[in-house]
């Protein structure tokens, strides 16, 4: 089993979008997959699931905060699409910052709820655009981390930032937090687009992945019905992209 | 002086863009702005100064955390716009929230920080994607709240917390808190768009501004290279949108 976190403290980067459509990519190729959302936004669950109300017990929620906390096993769903399971996301995790913070071992509480899962051939952490405690217990949970990037100097400042705290958190919880993948997003094919990703690239050296997910309507029409994207459009430049991309991962992961 | 914050929880939906375009439209009609970066990531400095590289002093980092805080007017910097200045974010603002949650009076410091602060007309307050205690400051500090919104269900999906946190923070801090108005953005004149800006009308009636922000390469291209809008390409579309908006906004607050 393969635990990976989508983070980068930028917002809007396709952190969601790029867990949903891997997730998806793998389940059809075969492997279990299950999707933790540990934004309280719940961007992925509403995509997974087309839930728009939380509901009051089931989510990831009861697995953090309460004292008597339920594991992520307790706490899996079914979607529609075979091989793909869910832990939903909630949105009382949005004040989590303060709470988590007076709990002891605040940093592992994820990944102790995560103990003794098994079953799943991937586990992908969906993050907020944030390095508070709830991305912070998604990294340590984790075995690497896939940090997508829009093809912008905001995206690329936002590295400098999230490079100090891995720096800081690695020495803190003596982890190795190792990314194990960069991801180009939203690509116009403009001449901006193009610079900016030679400067990824530069910075990134192989981490970053040969495809680079363009910009196409049909992935944002596709989130907005949480419809799959390879249901809702298999030819799509945004589902081929995702495809390669998904070769690229396992190639670089088996 | 009037004092906003643009604020939602949802990642990449034009807060910052928006902050700095309407303050240069405004600078150049003669209104003397200020924008203050409470985003850790500090595009907004970015964007107004072009500086990638945080400086040691002299940033909002001094007017929350240290005991000896300084005051908001200690820390405003001139930009390269006339009548346009800014008090410069800080990216050691990102594990704000642990250092905040412990000071007395936490939710009201960056008000006391900005205590006999004179001689603007318009200050807005940027601010990050979350709804923590740095935000909190923003909202405490402002006469009401600008919400941009993209035209996307997650878009919408991010206004239930909002409006939960919202109701949340007046009953308990005893404030108004009132949304200024709400504000369409990215908007791809596509079927998807339409109907999303429906039901945000629908739901937020006339706090909606007329005036809807397109997707514009140009917009991108100006913010990548810190370069105002109104300079770089005055006659595209986001310049003539954001030019429209800023006419809807004194009309409303004058
Ligand atoms: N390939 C694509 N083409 C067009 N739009 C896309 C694509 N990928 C994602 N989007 C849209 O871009 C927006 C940002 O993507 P998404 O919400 O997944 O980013 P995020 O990093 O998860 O955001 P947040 O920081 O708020 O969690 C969404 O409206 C999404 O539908
Ligand atoms: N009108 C526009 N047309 C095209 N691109 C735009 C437009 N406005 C903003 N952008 C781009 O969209 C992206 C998101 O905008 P921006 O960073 O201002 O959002 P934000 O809400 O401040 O994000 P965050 O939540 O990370 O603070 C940026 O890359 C920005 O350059
Ligand atoms: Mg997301
Ligand atoms: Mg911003």
């Amino acid at each position: 089993m393969k635990v990976y976190a989508l983070t980068h403290i930028k917002g809007g980067v396709t952190k969601t979008t790029t867990t949903v459509n891997l997730s998806h990519a793998l389940a059809l190729l075969g492997y279990k997959v299950l999707v933790i959302d540990a934004d309280p936004q719940s961007n992925s669950t509403f995509t997974l699931t087309g839930r728009m109300d939380e509901e009051t017990t089931g989510t990831l929620y009861e697995a953090l905060i309460p004292d008597r906390s339920k594991t992520i096993a307790d706490l899996i769903k079914k979607t529609e699409q075979e091989n793909l399971f869910v832990v939903e996301g909630s949105m009382w995790l949005y004040t989590g910052e303060r709470e988590l913070a007076m709990k002891s071992n605040r940093e592992h509480l994820l990944k102790k709820a995560m103990r003794g899962l098994k079953g799943f051939d991937y586990v992908f952490i969906d993050t907020s655009p944030s390095l508070g405690l709830m991305t912070l217990n998604a990294w340590v949970a984790s075995d690497g981390l896939i940090v997508p990037i829009t093809l912008t100097t905001y995206g690329m400042l936002g590295i400098r930032i999230l490079e100090y705290s891995l720096a800081k958190e690695r020495r803190d919880l003596e982890l190795d937090l190792p990314i194990i993948g960069v991801i180009g997003t939203l690509d116009d094919h403009t001449k901006n687009s193009k610079d900016m990703l030679l400067s990824i690239r530069n910075h990134f050296q192989e981490l970053v992945f040969d495809t680079v997910l363009p910009r196409n309507i049909k992935v944002e029409e596709a989130n907005n019905q949480a419809i799959s994207l390879f249901e809702y459009a298999p030819q799509s430049t945004g589902a081929k992209a995702d495809a390669a991309l998904v070769k690229e991962i396992l190639e670089r992961v088996a």
